[in-house]
């Protein structure tokens, strides 16, 4: 573990826990991508299935269990809750997210470090985990006004992989035979895909604007 | 081995 990885999942634990205190206190979820969520619900659980075979440590198994309740937890909220769900606006969260699954699993069988069951699912999860942004990135230009949590969630969850991009150079230069191109590949595409939103954050933030995405 | 070092992160 070092301090990079750490930022990187405190960044990604508060990302998550800013999205469920959203939608828990102020039981509404407008603005924000129910198939976003169902794509991370879905990483979770590809990337995490070794949960109950291999232990890591306390803290990385604690971590999963988080990752994995909080994110069905946001499904169930914006699907079944009977006040949360009237605040999602389904008909402005459009984006075909099967299309992006099918690709993630076609180039997952294609390009992998090991022909396995786990290992293909992982790297299905690496996959889908770099697009997963895109349905709650299109949304925010369909909606175009971005409240301050919705914004802030947004901004952890693109500053999580860019901080696990610092960790990968630090244990590439600290750690012999540390080489894994899928992965930093795959979480360079994905933090490039915040850069537009990162812009447009920064702006508002520097300026004291409310966050405007151009149409 | 190198399997395991990529698996410690989340």
């Amino acid at each position: 573990m070092n301090i990079f990885r750490l930022a990187g999942d405190m960044t990604h634990l508060a990302s998550v826990l800013v999205l469920l205190l959203k939608i828990h206190t102020i039981k509404s979820c407008a603005g924000v991508s129910l198939k976003t969520q169902e794509l991370y619900a879905i990483v979770f659980a590809t990337r995490y299935l070794d949960i109950l075979t291999s232990f890591v440590s306390i803290y990385n198994t604690l971590m999963k269990l988080i990752f994995l309740g909080s994110s069905f937890s946001i499904v169930w909220y914006m699907k079944y809750h009977k006040t949360v769900r009237r605040t999602y606006d389904r008909d402005q969260d459009t984006f075909r997210h099967w299309f992006l699954m099918l690709p993630c699993l076609l180039l997952a069988l294609l390009i992998h470090e090991k022909f396995t069951f786990f290992e293909v699912l992982w790297t299905f999860s690496l996959y889908l985990e770099a697009v997963a942004i895109l349905p709650q990135l299109v949304l925010l230009q369909r909606t175009r006004n971005i409240d301050n949590l919705t914004g802030q969630y947004i901004f952890l969850l693109g500053g999580y992989r860019g901080f696990y991009i610092l960790n990968w150079i630090y244990r590439y230069f600290t750690e012999p035979h540390y080489v894994h191109w899928i992965t930093w590949i795959a979480g360079l595409v994905q933090t490039l895909l915040y850069a537009d939103f990162f812009y447009y954050y920064f702006l508002s933030w520097k300026n004291n604007k409310k966050l405007q995405l151009p149409a | 081995s190198k399997d395991d070092d990529l698996k410690d992160e989340l």
